[in-house]
């Protein structure tokens, strides 16, 4: 996937 | 991971934590609004779908799973803890919460960073979290009562809050292509809403009186 979309907080 | 945002993280889990570990020693949950913590449990249930679907790091899965988990006991431990369910103020905790999922859904449907399944849900999830302490808000104004609502709880709800805020704008210092509006606005939208609720909170303390919120 790509990292920058990705939701990475909670 | 930037120090604001473990912090923010580290708050909020206490402050989930500290509410359980309330509910489960003292078998008690008086002023605690059924309603949000619901509410609660579907932003968590409904925001933490990729869990089955991206991995981030074992950090982020972990606290996913920990967020979830003590959600939904506390859900549980106040529809079906014997004592517990005893003790919840249930006349007086009548915010028809139901009516707030669906005009967020539909939000989530018209503004969302790509319309599909999993950001619809994720977008769904971050508008019910910005209005999910309103039946608190109505919980406390109804019983006026911060005794069993500990300043902990409020506490580490608004410092959650504000390093989340410090962390977005780290990140977007400090970042390239770090932009979340929606994750932004929302999250305005809910310490607003929390900040009225610290005003309340702070005020009564100070002059030592039960809080009283306006009608």
């Amino acid at each position: 996937p790509n990292v920058e979309n990705m939701h990475d907080e909670l | 991971m930037n120090m604001f945002r473990f912090l923010g993280d580290m708050t909020h889990l206490f402050s989930v934590l500290v509410l359980l570990l309330k509910i489960h020693t003292i078998k008690s949950c008086a002023g605690i609004s059924l309603k949000t913590q619901e509410l609660y449990a579907i932003v968590f249930a409904t925001r933490y779908l990729d869990l089955f679907t991206d991995y981030i790091s074992l950090y982020n899965t972990v606290m996913k799973l920990v967020y979830l988990g003590s959600s939904l006991s506390i859900v549980w431990y106040m529809r079906r803890h014997k004592l517990v369910r005893r003790s919840y103020d249930k006349d007086q905790d009548t915010f028809r919460h139901h009516f707030l999922i669906l005009p967020c859904l539909i939000l989530a449907l018209l503004i969302n960073e790509k319309f599909t399944f999993m950001e619809v849900m994720w977008a769904f999830s971050l508008y019910l979290e910005a209005v999910a302490i309103l039946p608190q808000l109505v919980l406390l104004q109804r019983t006026r009562n911060i005794d069993n609502l500990t300043g902990q709880y409020v506490f580490l709800l608004g410092a959650y809050r504000s390093f989340y805020i410090l962390n977005w704008i780290y990140r977007y210092f400090t970042e390239v292509h770090y932009v979340h509006w929606i994750t932004w606005i929302s999250g305005l939208v809910q310490t607003l809403l929390y900040g009225d609720f610290f005003y309340y909170y702070f005020h009564s303390w100070k002059n030592n009186e039960k809080l009283q919120l306006p009608a």
